[in-house]
């Protein structure tokens, strides 16, 4: 349909509203007793494999790490509760975002059927009205091409530096540092952080230093600084994380 | 149920409670995404565009949730404030600040991918300060389900031709039925009072002609043969108190060509609104 | 993930949420959703 919208309107849509779907404080500090900061990387890195193993639309994954720190913002859980809470999401997430979603039963089966479907089904309705039905939740992946297609880049290197920068937002939703940052933020540090990696900012004079910084804050109105920092901040988890898997490789072979 | 806020005189909100069919897997997702969709939208605040404040989750069975929604209610529509103006009828610029209005909720819903489907005077709401608000959009799904179960009359007068037809529909469909609504403001009477689908499209034909061959929608189970030929009307002999830009603009939106009717963002520059202080 | 999963204090837990949401919606509008009904003395006058 011609008449849906230009690109701007769109844009500008999305940077005035993502601020509303931000979890309402940071939980762990003051709100959450039983839930700890490992405890939710353990159930997200598990909804994240629930999510490779399905080969789920990339956009999932992000969304129900939104729904699940938004309710953990509001709602105080116990640990024996958190691996149900994070099927529910992934349950929603899918819903909203695929047309053929994730089955009960198979996220039951991911939780070696430690919950049954009902408990599923009972517990969709609360995550809905402790979110309030706002489920249509801003994600970095809604600025990914806004940001490319303003970005000067070789349309043959486009799906690679896309699919690095995906990879990135989700490493980003399995740390909860990353939990109050705007989505536009962490898609810009993203796609920085893809370009920087793969070396395209050596080979376009436009994307060299800090040019590439100061074009991806003008395209989401982000502050530079903060910006690079977040990329860092991106590139750190990454080197961590890499570490991480070597060492569990490691061990596994010994 | 519809109440006053005592906290904020004038302000009325309104209850609608909708029954949904919750299935093996949990809550439809046609459910889920059309609520989702006005709760974003409300985050927008839109002054055209009547306010979703609330959706309370009661009561459920293994078969069935019901959903209550709090909107704000505005205590008359366009039919009731039609009917309500004094002769000779409602003043030309009053009708153009209404139009202006109304494409700017029109436009706010299209670029935010809602398409409402079913826009008439009974859900065009007029504030007692003569503001516009679209009302009862993007929840068609949960809506069909309910028509589905009660005997509601869905009217056909302000259905635009290609979904008469049941061929595709998208934003068009809209301007449509705005161009019928903006005909109806001056003649206050229906453009279009067809009693079925098919006698609709010949009233419709009988002022805009029938259209040719190339524009006739493909796979569609009505023939353009079906149709007796004769030639559109003229415009101003439906709508003789309507000024020359305005029966421009109305033809724009009453072309059969979905693709070559007028958008909402389009007709918000058209030169009828340009003397609009 | 954390340690057997206990049903029946997940029930007694739903059961508290959606009260709680009830209750919460009931007082935000003073209208009893359940019966579908208003409650008085709110801030809300409702009318049929």
């Amino acid at each position: 349909d011609p008449n849906i919208f230009s690109d701007d309107r769109v844009l500008q849509s999305l940077l005035t509203i993502e601020d509303r779907f931000l979890p309402q404080c940071p939980y762990f500090k003051h709100f959450q007793q039983d839930i700890k900061p490992f405890m939710r990387r353990m159930v997200s890195t598990w909804m994240l494999e629930v999510c490779e193993e399905e080969s789920r639309e990339e956009e999932v994954f992000p969304l129900a790490i939104n729904y699940l720190d938004r309710y953990l913002a509001v709602v105080q859980t116990k640990k024996g509760c958190l691996q149900l809470l994070g099927a529910v999401c992934l349950f929603l997430a899918s819903k909203l975002k695929e047309s053929r979603p994730l089955t009960a039963e198979k996220l039951c089966l991911y939780t070696d059927n430690s919950i049954t479907s009902q408990e599923l089904l009972d517990w969709e309705l609360v995550v809905l009205g402790k979110l309030k039905w706002n489920m249509a939740a801003v994600t970095p992946h809604d600025f990914i091409e806004h940001i490319l297609y303003k970005l000067p880049l070789p349309k043959d290197k486009l799906s690679l530096i896309r699919k690095h920068a995906q990879t990135f937002i989700a490493l980003c939703a399995t740390d909860f540092s990353f939990a109050m940052y705007p989505p536009s933020m962490i898609a810009t540090g993203s796609v920085g952080a893809a370009v920087c990696g793969l070396q395209m900012d050596r080979a376009e004079r436009a994307l060299h230093g800090d040019n590439l910084s100061e074009l991806l804050a003008k395209i989401t109105n982000t502050e530079v600084d903060c910006l690079k920092s977040c990329q860092e901040q991106i590139e750190q988890l990454l080197r961590s994380s890499l570490r991480e898997s070597q060492e569990r490789q490691q061990r596994l072979q010994q | 149920y519809k109440a006053r806020d005592l906290n904020n005189g004038g302000r009325f909100v309104a209850l609608k409670r909708v029954r949904v069919q919750t299935e093996e897997e949990g809550m439809p997702l046609s459910t889920i995404r059309e609520v989702a969709v006005l709760r974003q939208l409300e985050s927008f605040e839109h002054p055209n565009v009547v306010r979703l404040f609330d959706v309370c989750t009661v009561s459920r069975t293994d078969r069935e949730t019901k959903l209550t929604l709090v909107f704000e209610h505005v205590d008359q529509d366009l039919t009731t404030y039609l009917e309500k103006a004094p002769d000779p009828g409602v003043p030309p610029e009053t009708i153009k600040d209404m139009m202006y209005q109304l494409l700017q909720g029109l436009d706010f819903l299209h670029s935010h991918r809602v398409v409402h489907r079913d826009l008439k005077p009974q859900n065009i709401l007029v504030t007692s300060g003569g503001q516009i608000k679209l009302a009862d959009f993007g929840l068609a799904r949960i809506y069909s389900f309910q028509m589905a179960l009660t005997s509601v009359v869905v009217t056909l007068w302000y259905r635009a031709p290609e979904v008469l037809l049941q061929s595709s529909y998208a934003t068009p469909v809209d301007l449509w039925s705005v161009g019928c609504i903006f005909a109806e403001m001056f003649r206050r009477r229906p453009l279009f009072q067809g009693k079925s689908d098919v006698d609709q499209l010949g009233k419709i034909f009988d002022v805009v002609g029938v259209p040719s061959l190339e524009d006739w929608p493909q796979n569609v189970g009505l023939p353009q043969t079906a149709f007796a030929p004769r030639p559109p009307k003229p415009i101003e002999d439906l709508v003789p108190d309507m000024d020359e830009l305005g029966r421009s603009l109305l033809l724009q939106f009453l072309s059969f060509n979905p693709s070559r009717r007028i958008s909402a963002y389009a007709a918000l520059s058209h030169p009828y609104f340009l003397d609009l202080d | 993930l954390f340690g057997p999963v206990n049903h029946e204090e997940l029930k007694k837990d739903l059961k508290g949420r959606l009260h709680e949401m009830e209750e919460a919606a009931s007082a935000k509008w003073n209208f009893d959703f359940s019966s579908h009904k208003p409650l008085p003395n709110g801030r809300y006058n409702w009318k049929t």
